[in-house]
């Protein structure tokens, strides 16, 4: 919250939009506000009124660099709007930089996200530090309900929760990468960078970056969806390959390869497979190893078929380690498999574990 | 020795950054060297974003400076 906890009044509010952006029709841009305002008007009591002249609480605008508040704007990026908290006069209005693009879906600056955020401000909500609150200062793209249990307890914080009781479903908290029982979804390398998948987040390493940076898989691939089984990278065709129940996606970089996504059994996996837990690039040899269950398979990456022989024990093949896996990634001879909170470091040449560690060591926990 | 015109841009942006979203005060800071206020703000800034916090204009930091955001302060008496 602000200092004061600075708050409406009455639960019934008024809002008005000035002036609309000439990026989107002017239907969009009042269904934006309106269904950004329901967003929060489904956890708590209020309610909101337009107003189509006069003085309203909440006044809306498009403006660039000085626009009538002294606190200009900066021109395309950086500042995308602001908000004032509530009070009498300029309190509670809000403004978005008209020098931005403004769009309906995850191109350029969602005005929805952005609306649902600001008005958030114009409410009396200050900024989140959670990476997956809606309140986080920094724009991301989100698909769904953009409210997470953070903002939902913020708000109810000053106004009370919802009488109706409507059901709403918050986004996840982000999860902390210390948590000693942290677990991953999926690991694979991009670029010389590793991405570390967990629920809707991602981590990404870069051997130049001291911390892991953490990011919700939406703001980058917005059509892959925000659970991920497992993933490779296979770097002589420069994609990613990622499952996620029966389906695959390949990623060039940011963008989704055409023919995708497609059935994982196009692979060669039976129809029984409905789920890859894990998948690792051997780059030595050409193979990738997927793992289900208790078994895993080999692909060839230069013929596109399954090799012959497999699906073979996990616990037969790879000795002292768990008999399924959560995420795998492949090092200099070294195979990485990760298994809850913990991680095996298994030597390919040797066949043996050579260490084990915990899950998040490599987010340097 | 001059510093580069990236870094240099790069120390105007933060400087910027934090007299904006971090009440630094304006004034106070030498051309190139950190201040006593300019590192405590960056580390208030590593704090809030669960950055490691060094207090030093690292690539991380500044990475984070470079995003696309609201333009509310974070923290502190809101103006």
């Amino acid at each position: 919250h602000f200092p004061r906890h600075l708050k409406w009044q009455n639960n019934n509010i008024t809002f008005r939009i000035l002036n609309y952006t000439p990026d989107l029709n002017k239907s969009d841009v009042d269904r934006a506000i309106r269904t950004a305002l329901n967003i929060w008007s489904d956890v708590t009591p209020l309610t909101f009124k337009k107003l189509y002249k006069g003085i309203a609480d909440i006044m809306i605008s498009f403006g660039s660099k000085e626009h009538g508040d002294h606190n200009p704007f900066d021109g395309p990026n950086g500042l995308l709007a602001h908000a004032y908290p509530p009070g009498q006069g300029i309190g509670g209005d809000t403004h978005f930089d008209e020098d931005e693009h403004w769009t309906k879906d995850s191109e350029a600056y969602n005005l929805l996200l952005v609306a649902a955020h600001e008005l958030g401000h114009a409410l009396g909500m200050s900024h989140s530090s959670y990476p997956g609150a809606l309140m986080y200062p920094v724009y991301s793209y989100v698909k769904g309900f953009p409210l997470s249990v953070d903002d939902i307890e913020g708000i109810q914080a000053l106004y009370g929760p919802n009488p109706d009781s409507k059901k709403v479903k918050p986004r996840p908290v982000a999860p902390s990468k210390c948590d000693p029982e942290l677990s991953f979804d999926a690991i694979t390398e991009l670029r010389g960078e590793t991405i570390i998948f967990k629920d809707s987040f991602y981590w990404r390493l870069h051997p130049q970056m001291p911390e892991p940076e953490q990011t919700t898989i939406k703001s980058t691939w917005p059509f892959i969806p925000s659970k991920v089984d497992a993933a490779y990278e296979s770097p002589e065709k420069d994609i990613v390959i990622i499952f996620s129940g029966i389906q695959m996606w390949a990623l060039n970089g940011y963008e989704l390869l055409d023919g995708y996504p497609k059935y994982i059994h196009k692979l060669g996996l039976p129809k029984t497979i409905r789920k890859i837990d894990a998948a690792v690039y051997i780059k030595d040899i050409g193979k990738t190893l997927l793992f289900t269950d208790e078994e895993y398979w080999s692909y060839d990456e230069m013929t596109g078929t399954m090799d012959r022989g497999y699906p073979r024990s996990i616990e037969d093949d790879f000795p002292g380690m768990d008999d399924e896996f959560d995420a795998a990634t492949y090092n200099y001879g070294y195979l990485y498999f990760f298994h809850d909170d913990l991680q095996y470091e298994y030597s390919y040449t040797s066949r043996k574990v050579v260490r084990i560690m915990r899950t998040n060591s490599i987010l340097n926990c | 020795l001059p510093l580069l015109s990236a870094d240099k841009d790069n120390w105007l942006l933060a400087e910027k950054y934090l007299r904006r979203f971090y009440g630094l005060p304006a004034g106070l800071q030498g051309a190139q060297r950190s201040s006593g206020a300019f590192q405590a703000k960056i580390k208030e800034m590593q704090k809030f974003f669960n950055l490691k916090v060094t207090g030093n204009l690292d690539d991380n930091t500044l990475e984070l400076m470079k995003q696309a955001r609201c333009g509310v302060p974070d923290i502190g008496e809101y103006n």
